[in-house]
């Protein structure tokens, strides 16, 4: 196939009650086939659009609200797809499994490819030094059936998150691809997306076509929510992405999207309603053949070519999701700025319609490793709007803006290729590709 | 070439070889 098209599912997760004592497997089951009954009114309603495949979240199947103990009714035992099974067919092969059944029959039954996060549970004993007390591990995990309800693929997460003390960590990073008739695919869940180990090197060594990425992905301003971190890595990598997001906007879960490396081909986001919301796009099987592939970008390129914008302007510093930003303010209209932090430099040439007095924007560069809920090294140039005139709120969560601009070009002396462009517009709406453009010298800039 | 009502716009770049061997913070049994 050279074109396939693509169905996420962004599900509102019905949550089990918290209990301090696990339930019972059938109290277990009751729960999980409740999510099951809405995803599959979405596998249905996707398949009779034409959908190949079917994205849904990760903790979709039942929530995120676990101990170590109150999850192990909730797993099964979830076999290599070596062993080339369809549990629609063969439920009893690997003992008690009707939750892989189940998914397996409604990717079967309605000839599509179901992607889903569940959990896996794997004995282990006192022969292994890092099993655990309790004699086994417990895995986040995603699986996919084909459209004949074969497991083709299992996926450990890696990169667990601090709250997640329900799951232990794979030994080492899986790096999960299978072969379909519209391309190769890969696939690993939410935080992966921030790693070198899996989610590069599936794309970069393996070469996948596309991603599919269960998340359960909360959303924090400015520069780490879902829809334009997961629409900018899709660009920078250069390949397709299907993210699928739970919906709970009392946590600030909301944001899947279809994105290919080119353009945005839908998002959804909505921080109204507590309702699922299912998408459909076409995509290119093959992107990297494609005459709309982008080239690669050298993101210094034009930033170490040019001397810093010199400025009597006295900088300062803020703080965006805990790492300590040197931000300059935008003081007029029009102007070039440069500001450095170690290493890095970034480099802005702006034009605004007009310079509101109400509203402050500024340029900021962070180089550094962030070390909370997470720890990560950044690279980040940023032009970005204070939440009041007061510049101490820079870096806070803003929605809406009347300053626009007619002119901007962003760009800095990256000590990586692995650069991820993003442009919200006011509304927290993603800014259309035909607005901006990102130049081979690694210039992020409005299309004039 | 419309005027953009711009909020934020990013270069965020991610610099692999200065991480940590694990990104998350969960369990660390492993560790």
């Amino acid at each position: 196939l050279d074109t396939f098209i693509a169905a996420v599912y962004e599900h509102a997760v019905i949550l089990p009650n918290r209990t301090e004592t696990p339930v019972s497997k059938d109290e277990a089951l009751v729960l999980m086939n409740k999510n099951i009954d809405v995803l599959e009114k979405a596998v249905k309603l996707a398949a009779t659009q034409g959908a190949h495949i079917i994205v849904t979240p990760e903790d979709g199947i039942y929530g995120w609200v676990f101990t170590r103990e109150t999850i192990y009714p909730y797993l099964e035992d979830i076999p290599d797809p070596e062993v080339n099974w369809i549990p629609c067919r063969d439920p009893q092969r690997f003992g008690h499994a009707p939750v892989q059944e189940r998914l397996s029959c409604l990717a079967k039954d309605n000839s599509i490819y179901v992607v889903a996060n569940i959990g896996d549970k794997k004995p282990c004993n006192a022969s292994d030094p890092q099993c655990p007390r309790d004699g086994r591990y417990q895995y986040n995990t995603d699986v996919v059936f084909d459209s004949e309800g074969r497991l083709v693929a299992r996926y450990h997460k890696y990169n667990l998150f601090a709250p997640e003390v329900q799951f232990d960590f794979p030994k080492a990073s899986e790096l999960v691809t299978f072969d379909t008739p519209f391309g190769k695919l890969g696939v690993f869940t939410c935080f992966d997306i921030f790693s070198h180990d899996p989610a590069v090197v599936v794309v970069d060594e393996l070469q996948v076509d596309s991603v599919l990425l269960p998340t359960a992905w909360y959303n924090t301003l400015p520069l780490l929510s879902a829809v334009p971190f997961h629409s900018a890595w899709a660009k920078a990598l250069r390949v397709n992405l299907l993210a699928a997001n739970t919906h709970n906007t009392t946590m600030h879960m909301t944001g899947s999207g279809i994105y290919a490396p080119e353009a945005v081909k839908v998002y959804h986001y909505d921080m109204e309603t507590e309702s699922g919301q299912l998408m459909l796009s076409e995509l290119k099987s093959r992107p990297r053949r494609e005459p709309t592939y982008p080239e690669a970008v050298d993101w210094r390129a034009y930033a170490s070519s040019i001397e810093p914008f010199l400025s009597e302007q006295s900088e300062f510093q803020g703080m965006i999701y805990f790492d300590k930003f040197t931000f300059t303010e935008l003081k007029k209209n029009r102007g070039n700025y440069t500001v450095c932090q170690k290493d890095l430099c970034c480099h802005l040439t702006y034009q605004m319609s007009e310079k509101r007095s109400d509203e402050a924007f500024v340029l900021g560069a962070f180089d550094g490793l962030h070390v909370v809920e997470g720890q990560y090294y950044l690279q980040i140039c940023t032009l970005l709007k204070c939440q009041t005139t007061d510049l101490g709120t820079c870096g806070e969560p803003v929605g809406s803006a009347f300053t626009t601009f007619e002119e901007f070009s962003l760009s800095g002396t990256f000590g990586t290729s692995y650069v991820f462009p993003q442009l919200v517009l006011s509304g927290s709406q993603l800014a259309p590709e035909r607005h901006y453009e990102v130049s081979r010298d690694g210039r992020l800039r409005n299309r004039s | 070439g419309a005027p953009l009502p711009v909020l934020v716009t990013a270069l965020y770049g991610r610099v692999f070889e200065k991480d940590p061997p694990r990104l998350g913070q969960g369990p660390g049994k492993l560790q």
